[in-house]
């Protein structure tokens, strides 16, 4: 299961 | 970091700093909805649940700091300063954020990225941002005027999430299986609340009149 995606965005 | 993000995050602060400028210096939240402002800090404390565990950049921490800070801070003043509180207009501001809050929670709960505590605060922070201006906008329709800094925060308010929408489309066509349909639902319901405040906003910077909107 591919992982979300690190929330780099405010 | 591409310049329609940060152009959308200046955008914000500058949103947050006009608020409390106002605030600070007139002593006054005249036609401000403090239900929106505690959602707002609902939405950043959800949001930014990771700020100590992960860390991005320096850049990343202290705006999250700045909106943090900010967002409390402008409840506290609001409920708690001796002079500003007066100017509380609390007959007006009445909308029961609780039904846009639990229906937020519930759909954060069944649409998420993955089913972990961390994912579903920061999905439920993306749901209720999008809906966290209504008691503000419903608050300017009551009170029919508003003054051109309140105005400005609202404009600013749903500018900064126009631009994080370029943001996201600039990033999908850059970055390889970029594709986060959560935000960008939730992003472009947000812009789209805004959309007749930023018609009247428009007309009445066109026309260089008072701001008013229809009832």
């Amino acid at each position: 299961e591919i992982e979300p995606l690190p929330k780099d965005e405010l | 970091m591409n310049i329609f993000r940060l152009a959308g995050d200046m955008t914000h602060l500058a949103s947050v700093l006009v608020l409390l400028l106002k605030i600070h210096t007139i002593k006054s939240c005249a036609g401000i909805s403090l239900k929106t402002q505690e959602l707002y800090a609902i939405v950043f404390a959800t949001r930014y649940l990771d700020i100590f565990t992960d860390f991005i950049s320096l850049y990343n921490t202290i705006m999250k700091l700045i909106f943090l800070g900010s967002s409390f801070s402008i409840v506290w003043y609001i409920r708690q300063h001796k002079i500003v509180r007066r100017s509380y207009d609390k007959d007006q501001d009445t909308f029961r954020y609780v039904f846009i809050v639990l229906p937020c929670i519930f759909l954060a709960l069944i649409i998420n990225e993955k089913f972990t505590f961390k994912e579903v605060m920061w999905t439920f922070s993306l749901y209720l941002e999008a809906v966290a201006i209504l008691p503000q906008l419903v608050l300017l329709q009551r009170t029919r005027n508003i003054d051109n800094l309140t105005g400005q925060y609202v404009f600013l308010l749903g500018a900064y999430r126009a631009l994080y929408i370029l943001n996201w489309i600039y990033r999908y066509f850059t970055e390889p299986h970029y594709i986060h349909w959560i935000p960008w639902i939730a992003g472009i319901v947000q812009t789209l609340l805004y959309g007749d405040f930023f018609y009247y906003y428009f007309h009445s910077w066109k026309n260089n009149k008072k701001l008013q909107l229809p009832a």
